[in-house]
């Protein structure tokens, strides 16, 4: 399996193939591609290893080519419907509303909450907030695949509960707890503290210049 | 200058030996660091190297030395404050009370935002919201040195116009626009969508076995 940060270069890749496709290039090297992302070229090139080969040495890489195959290999050419826990609150309104994911083939389609004064309330078209007791029935009814973890830390062992009796098969977690993945169900957290930290680095090198 | 993943890792090995801290444990090799985090070892030492020679050959490294070597690389030694632009709205209000943040040594301290209604509510310990024109003045008296973007993107010209105008160093964009860094302005585009992808990728390896 390639590492973790392989699988989200090829995210970078994918952005950057879209950009040229719009500006009219048809064929990329790697060291044009590592240019553009201020990556190694042989980077670029063991990333695309993992998969198979496709560029031809001293030609490049098709870009519409090896876009296709980039969105198949992150498993994107099909919709990946999407349900978001604890949708009633800040975090998790503001990602039920986010336009991005549907750019990317994710759909927001159901939204849950254990908050009496949220339920059957409506934020566009995912329709109304259930109970997260109707959790396991709507994500086997719907196909949901991924759910979005959006409550508060004691209420993590409840919620992942739910997420266990429901089937589905991955979990973007944002509640402060480190959950594990388990056999049945692959589980991301997220600390956007992290991406604070990649910006401290550079503060830090304009201070000792 | 060290890859921007090498920066992102350095985040990740300094939760691991805080874990391994809290744990009692000393002395960690590398091949210890990278099992522990689904890592090629011969990665890891590759990404120490870029910031100097810390551990033996055979022995390890301190985990106490090499924690606090990373603190001082990623800038972390000092707290950092921030501000928050389009703190009235959902996300904005999310991270203003995020305490995620002020474990790892960032502290919000300012919040701004654009709409009347808004103007002068106090979310915790940040204080009252201030009109976004205040930003220049507060950004200078207080030491802000990033600013946090939850702003819709057709306000994301005017927003950062005011950043350019405050002096602050380093902005953390969720506005779907991509922003690019300037030469006093370090900006990091974050789209949280890049964190379904590496989900969906695993969906596909499900489907495929
Ligand atoms: N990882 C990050 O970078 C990051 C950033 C911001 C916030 N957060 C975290 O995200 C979470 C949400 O933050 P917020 O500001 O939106 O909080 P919030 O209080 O506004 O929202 C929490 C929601 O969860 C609901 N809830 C509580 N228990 C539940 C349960 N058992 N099942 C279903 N829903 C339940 C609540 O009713 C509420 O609507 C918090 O844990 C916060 O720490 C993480
Ligand atoms: N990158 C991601 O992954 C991600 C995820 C979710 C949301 N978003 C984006 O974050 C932004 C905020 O989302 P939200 O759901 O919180 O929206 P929101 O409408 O609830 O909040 C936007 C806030 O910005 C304020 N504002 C507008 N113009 C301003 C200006 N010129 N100066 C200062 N403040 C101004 C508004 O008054 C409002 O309070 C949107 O652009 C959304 O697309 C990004």
């Amino acid at each position: 399996l390639p590492p973790q940060a392989t699988v989200r270069r090829l995210s970078i890749y994918l952005r950057c193939l879209n950009l040229l496709d719009e500006e009219g290039v048809s064929v990329v090297s790697s060291r044009e591609l590592a240019e553009r992302l201020d990556l190694n070229p042989a980077q670029v090139r063991k990333d695309l290893a993992y998969f198979g080969e496709f560029g031809k040495r001293g030609v490049g890489y098709s870009v519409l080519k090896l876009r296709d195959h980039i969105i198949k290999i992150l498993g994107l050419q099909q919709k990946r419907l999407v349900g978001i826990i604890g949708a009633g609150g800040r975090l998790g309104h503001a990602l039920a509303l986010y336009k991005g994911f549907e750019k990317r083939n994710f759909k927001v389609v159901a939204l849950f909450d254990k908050d009496p004064h949220v339920i059957n309330q409506v934020y566009g078209e995912a329709g109304p907030i259930h109970h997260v007791s109707e959790l396991p029935r709507l994500v086997k009814a719907l196909g949901i695949e991924i759910l979005v973890l959006c409550v508060p830390a004691e209420a993590v062992p409840e919620a992942f509960e739910y997420v266990l009796l429901s089937g589905a098969r991955a979990v973007l977690n944002f509640a402060p707890v480190k959950l594990a993945s388990t056999e049945e169900v692959t589980v991301h957290n997220v600390d956007l503290a992290m991406e604070l930290e990649s910006l401290s680095y550079h503060l830090g090198i304009r201070e000792t210049g």
